[in-house]
């Protein structure tokens, strides 16, 4: 019967688009802006 | 390879010092002052002189780079995986860069095919190697380092930089084919990665969003259908041991992300698609079924009185970006089958058609299954434009009495069980959203029912039905809208029929249905 | 009615050597840029801690953070959109990041001098090293390290 794939921890009623948070094939959750690399002002990178 | 004396040295230096030279601080920003230097000394060590030693150099360090992972792996002393990966990445992530580097800075700025060449050569190699290795370590591979050096080359080029973006679409075409050539029937043992790969963000977002006019829309389905092809025999049989049930639920949260961002994506090629998943793959099919373009509202199947045949779209074609014609072989069949279409002759076409269709008595495998799609997509299409130059719209009505209709009852009657369930999975398959081949397709349905000879048919096109009703969510517009006019419509008489009560939970089934109908 | 097909030997095969593989699956980190500060070792909370916390990628969220939070998160996220986030939401109340210092400088009054070049007089900035808000008087703003 399959497998209700409302539980795959992806938000299907999400009026965004979830591909730019998708933690990938196997990821319960999104991705959170903690763990999505983004190009940022190169003067911000201090460290 | 016969590399030349001294080169792996030479190969083995170069990379150590680019690796301090990445990770000092006074790299640069984008380490270009470290590589203003390092190039030099490539120079100077004679590395960049022919196009051979170049190749020669960056499969020696892409050995080198894995190798090091592997004695990681391997090393006792690092319990902790997240170390493991740091040591790993630390020397993966600057010979990344230096890959960057190197295909951005290979001939003058605007010279992209220098560029591209570059980038094809490298990742040919690291795809020779990682291959090589796949079939040379077996069981004992592992994904990591290649999976790493892949992701984080596209990210690096995919950076909004002005040389970058100008070779965008190459850059993407060029990692397609990489992940064609490594799809997961030629390297299962990178089966995950490939699959984490495919569906990264940022390669989601460059394939289906950012590249204009949809253009690498066709090579990320040839990537999907790459995964569908490998897990087809696996799910063809329903055993599905714990590591093909896991990558079946990543395939299936990706298709989820495709489904509720680029319904439309799965709308134009979902007839390649389901030509590859296996006819028992209900779940995965309905929901590649289910999609629909964004700016259609559908009304909901259990409306009383829907009138389908109202609907604006109703009379609009889909697009279906698969060249299906072409797959009807022989030629003389083909030939043939226009020729029976448009004159009724040969008149032989239908005692042999049966035998056309059929590969083998093999049970379970008699049947060419893409040939009966095609034919199937190609009559009804051909017979849905027939009755459109008659300034007609496909109907219960217009549908009858043609060369196209003999052709389908021939098949509903001529085939066995199991090739009139592949016949009826053809045009069941068709049973999308409010479009011209929906509603010829179901009214087909509806009139094989109707027509039938025998009790064996009705029943078959009810099992074909209640199989993709019964499974969980989502469940394609089409199906639901054929399924209601089945059991409400007087006309089929559905209620009549023996199989309805064939068993307790079937009639109680049928009942919930028939409440949630009326 | 189309009953199971035998598998082949090579359907065993990549059976094999998918087990394999499975012992070892890509971590979503393997995805990543190295994080200096914050490595993506999930460790598993239990089940009712708030896993993902709704509408945590947007700036209105980030606004509602205090500004220690937003410092917090711009130094050790940084590369990141965490990061971005921050940066927008600090400079939506008036901090504004000075290249050279590398801190966030926020207005403690009307300056004494404003020109072309320069903006001098009394700043509250956040001195990331010693980890704290400083006053600083007649500090000079040269425009020319302003983002």
């Amino acid at each position: 019967l399959g497998s209700d794939l409302t539980t795959l921890g992806l938000n299907l009623n999400s009026p965004e688009k979830l591909y730019s948070n998708f933690g990938g094939p196997w990821a319960e959750q999104p991705c959170r802006p903690q763990d999505i690399d983004y190009h940022v002002p190169s003067e911000y990178l201090i460290n | 390879y016969d590399d030349p004396p001294g080169l792996h040295e030479k190969t083995e230096y170069l990379l150590r010092e680019w690796v301090n030279m990445y990770h000092n601080a006074s790299a640069g920003r984008d380490s270009t002052k470290a590589f203003t230097m390092f190039v030099h000394q490539m120079n100077v060590q004679g590395i960049l002189k022919t196009d051979d030693l170049i190749t020669r150099f960056f499969r020696l360090s892409t050995e080198m780079c894995t190798e090091l992972c592997y004695r990681a792996f391997s090393d006792q002393s690092n319990p902790s995986p997240s170390l493991v990966r740091a040591k790993c990445f630390h020397t993966l992530d600057a010979y990344v860069r230096l890959i960057t580097l190197l295909v951005k800075h290979s001939g003058d700025a605007n010279n992209s095919l220098t560029k591209i060449n570059l980038l094809h050569k490298v990742l040919g190699i690291v795809a020779g190697v990682l291959l090589r290795d796949h079939d040379f370590r077996s069981t004992e591979f592992q994904q990591l380092p290649y999976h790493r050096i892949f992701i984080m080359l596209f990210l690096e080029l995919s950076a909004p930089e002005q040389v970058l973006e100008s070779i965008s679409v190459q850059v993407l075409n060029a990692f397609c084919n990489t992940l064609h050539i490594l799809q997961p029937s030629k390297a299962p043992g990178f089966a995950y990665a490939w699959l984490e790969l495919v569906s990264h963000r940022v390669f989601l977002g460059k394939m289906l969003v950012l590249t204009p006019q949809q253009r690498a829309w066709g090579m990320y389905a040839q990537l999907l259908i790459d995964m569908f092809k490998f897990l087809a025999p696996f799910l063809r049989n329903v055993e599905l041991p714990k590591q093909i049930q896991l990558l079946y639920k990543g395939t299936l949260r990706v298709l989820l992300v495709l489904l509720h961002d680029f319904p439309e994506f799965l709308c134009d090629y979902h007839y390649g698609f389901c030509d590859v998943i296996p006819p028992n793959c209900i779940q995965m099919r309905n929901l590649i079924l289910s999609a629909f373009p964004r700016h259609m509202r559908l009304p909901d199947p259990f409306t009383p009185n829907l009138k389908v045949d109202l609907l604006p779209e109703i009379t609009q074609a889909p697009r279906v970006l698969t060249n299906f014609a072409s797959m009807i072989q022989p030629a003389n069949f083909k030939k043939d089958l226009d020729s029976y279409i448009n004159s009724r002759s040969p008149v032989t076409f239908l005692s042999e058609l049966r035998s056309n269709l059929q590969v083998s008595n093999e049970p379970g495998m008699r049947y060419n299954i893409p040939l009966i799609n095609a034919l199937v997509l190609y009559v009804g299409t051909q017979a849905i434009s027939h009755i459109q130059t008659k300034g007609q719209a496909p109907s219960m009505g217009t549908i009858t009495h043609s060369s196209h209709m003999d052709i389908f009852q021939n098949l509903a009657v001529d085939l066995d069980t199991e090739g009139r369930y592949l016949f009826l999975n053809a045009i069941t398959n068709q049973l999308r959203y409010p479009n011209s081949h929906t509603h010829y397709f179901s009214c087909t349905l509806l009139y094989l029912f109707a027509e039938a000879n025998t009790e064996a048919i009705q029943e078959q096109i009810t099992r074909v039905l209640l199989e993709r009703l019964i499974v969980n969510r989502p469940h394609p517009w089409g199906l639901l809208v054929t399924f209601i006019e089945l059991i409400k419509n007087p006309t089929f008489k559905f209620w009549n029929h023996e199989f309805v009560r064939c068993a307790p939970e079937i009639e109680k089934l049928f009942d919930s249905v028939a409440r949630s109908c009326m | 009615p189309l009953g199971p097909v035998p598998l082949t030997k090579n359907c065993f095969f990549q059976s094999q050597m998918l087990e394999a593989s499975s012992q070892h699956m890509p971590h979503p980190s393997d995805s990543e840029r190295l994080r200096l500060y914050f490595p993506r070792n999930l460790c598993p909370t239990p089940s009712y801690y708030p896993q993902s916390l709704p509408n945590c990628d947007s700036l209105d969220f980030f606004q509602r953070l205090s500004v220690e939070t937003l410092f917090f998160i711009f130094y050790y996220m940084e590369g990141t959109k965490a990061q971005y986030l921050a940066a927008k939401a600090l400079k939506k109340q008036s901090w504004r990041f000075h290249t050279e210092h590398m801190m966030w400088f926020q207005r403690h009054e009307e300056p004494k001098t404003i020109n072309d070049e320069f903006e001098q007089g009394t700043y509250i900035y956040f001195d990331y090293e010693k980890w704290g808000q400083r006053k600083k008087e007649g500090f000079i703003f040269e425009y020319r390290f302003l983002e």
